[in-house]
C-alpha cells in the first residue's frame, strides 16, 4: 500500500 | 485517480508550461529565481528515481519524464540559453539553509531507512520549500510580471488541490501519508500571502 501510493502519486 | 488529483497534476503541469512559455516567449528569465528552479530539479531526480525500479501506468511515467525534462530544460534556458537575463542579483536566497535541514530531517523522519525512500522524503521536504527564493526574490523586487503570478498561482494550487486528493483519499480508500500531508500543508502555506495577494489584485485590477 505505501508502495502504490509513494510511486503512483507526482 | 480522483478529480483533485487530476486537477492539482493538471495545475503542475500548467505552472511547469507557462514557465517554459514565459521564457521561451519573451527570450528573458527575468524575475524568475535560478535557485528554486535549481531545487525543483533536485526534487524532481530525487524523487522520480523510482522510474527505473516501479511502473504504475503510462501517464505516471508520461508526467515524470515530462516533469524532470521541462525542469531541465527550464534550468537550460536560464543559465545557458538566456543566461545575460538571468537577475542574478536579486536571486539572494541562501539553498543551502533550505537543502540541509531537508537531508538531516529525511534521515530522521521517514517512513524505512532505505535509500529511495530516503531520497523520496528529501524530495517532499524540499518541494515543500523550494519556492521560497522565488518568492523572496518577488519580494525583493517588489512585483511580479503578471506572468510570473499566474506560474506561481497554479504551481501553489497543485498542492493545495493534493490536500483534497488526500482528504478524499483517507475517506475512499482509508490511505493517508503523514509525511506528504504535513509537508504538503507547509508547502501550500507558503503560498498564502501570495495567494491573497493575487487574487485581490486581480478582483481589484492594478
Amino acid at each position: 500500500i505505501l508502495e502504490s501510493f509513494r510511486h503512483d502519486e507526482l | 485517480m480522483n478529480v483533485f488529483r487530476l486537477l492539482g497534476d493538471i495545475s503542475h503541469l500548467l505552472a511547469i508550461i507557462i514557465l517554459l512559455l514565459k521564457i521561451w516567449k519573451t527570450r528573458s528569465c527575468a524575475g524568475i529565481s535560478g535557485r528554486s528552479q535549481v531545487l525543483f530539479a533536485v526534487v524532481y531526480t530525487a524523487r522520480y528515481l523510482d522510474l527505473f525500479t516501479s511502473y504504475i501506468s503510462a501517464y505516471n511515467s508520461i508526467m515524470k519524464l515530462v516533469f524532470l525534462a521541462a525542469s531541465y530544460g527550464t534550468i537550460y534556458l536560464m543559465f545557458i540559453k538566456f543566461k545575460a537575463s538571468y537577475d542574478h542579483n536579486h536571486d539572494t536566497f541562501r539553498i543551502e539553509f533550505l537543502i540541509l535541514p531537508c537531508v538531516l530531517l529525511s534521515l530522521l523522519i521517514n517512513h524505512e531507512f532505505s535509500p529511495l525512500e530516503i531520497l523520496w522524503t528529501f524530495s517532499i521536504y524540499l518541494e515543500s520549500v523550494a519556492i521560497l527564493p522565488q518568492l523572496f526574490m518577488v519580494s525583493k523586487t517588489g512585483e511580479a510580471e503578471s506572468i510570473t503570478s499566474h506560474y506561481l498561482f497554479a504551481l501553489g494550487s497543485y498542492r493545495a488541490l493534493y490536500i483534497l486528493n488526500w482528504i478524499y483519499r483517507y475517506y475512499a480508500e482509508s490511505h493517508y501519508d503523514v509525511i506528504a500531508i504535513v509537508a504538503g500543508i507547509v508547502q501550500t502555506v507558503l503560498y498564502c500571502d501570495f495567494f491573497y495577494l493575487y487574487i485581490t489584485k486581480g478582483i481589484y485590477g492594478q
